[in-house]
């Protein structure tokens, strides 16, 4: 899913 | 990281500065909805509780912890050490009315079903109508201290330098978050009025100042 992408913005 | 998302942090840094600087220099909260800066403190909250799990740059961490930190300094100067001048009865907005069908939504559209994604999906969404009560409140009032126009302008600038952000990341890096580009634009649009009246009166030096 998605959140495996790292959120790397604030 | 690019120029774009990098402009877009400094903005909402200067913005969020700018904000704390007027209510501690002139020791007045008048025409701030504190309202709005509490739902920028959930804001921030439910969107960096990543701060204590994981570590992505020095930068990430220490912007995250200036904006938290900021936030609530912010809320305390305004409910408490100089809430003589808060001036509750114009900051009258109902944030129930923005909190609660914020929160359904981020439960049922977010990309994974967890308990941060729905947080950070939750904080997405908050953020891009958390200064409706500040916006409310100078259509109230009528008018605004530039002060308080030079940090709407900083904080609507750095969305919209979002938005450029997401467009660089598509084609450079195929990378896209539909939640954030759809709550950036929302958010956007919401400054688009102030905006206008942002560069037709205030950079020709005028008060701002609505048609009551």
């Amino acid at each position: 899913a998605f959140s495996e992408i790292e959120k790397d913005e604030l | 990281m690019n120029i774009f998302r990098l402009t877009g942090d400094l903005s909402h840094l200067a913005a969020i500065i700018i904000l704390l600087l007027k209510i501690w220099k002139t020791r007045s909260c008048a025409g701030i909805s504190g309202k709005s800066q509490i739902l920028f403190a959930i804001v921030f909250t439910t969107r960096y509780l990543d701060l204590l799990s994981s570590f992505i740059s020095l930068y990430n961490t220490s912007m995250k912890v200036i904006y938290i930190g900021c936030a609530y300094a912010t809320v305390y100067l305004i409910y408490m050490k100089f809430r003589a001048t808060y001036d509750g009865n114009h900051d009258s907005f109902r944030v129930e009315f923005l909190v609660v069908p914020v929160g359904g939504l981020a439960v049922l559209i977010n990309h994974d079903f967890s308990f941060l994604e729905i947080l950070w999906t939750f904080s997405i969404y908050l953020e891009s109508v958390a200064i409706l009560p500040q916006l409310f409140m100078i259509s109230k009032t009528g008018e605004a201290e530039t002060i308080t126009t030079h940090y709407l302008f900083c904080l609507g600038l750095y969305r919209a330098l979002y938005i450029v952000n997401w467009i660089w990341r598509y084609y450079f890096e195929a990378f896209f978050d539909l939640i954030a580009i759809v709550a950036g634009v929302v958010q956007t649009i919401l400054y688009c009025d102030f905006f206008y009246l942002y560069v037709t009166k205030v950079l020709k030096g005028k008060k701002l100042s609505l048609p009551a």
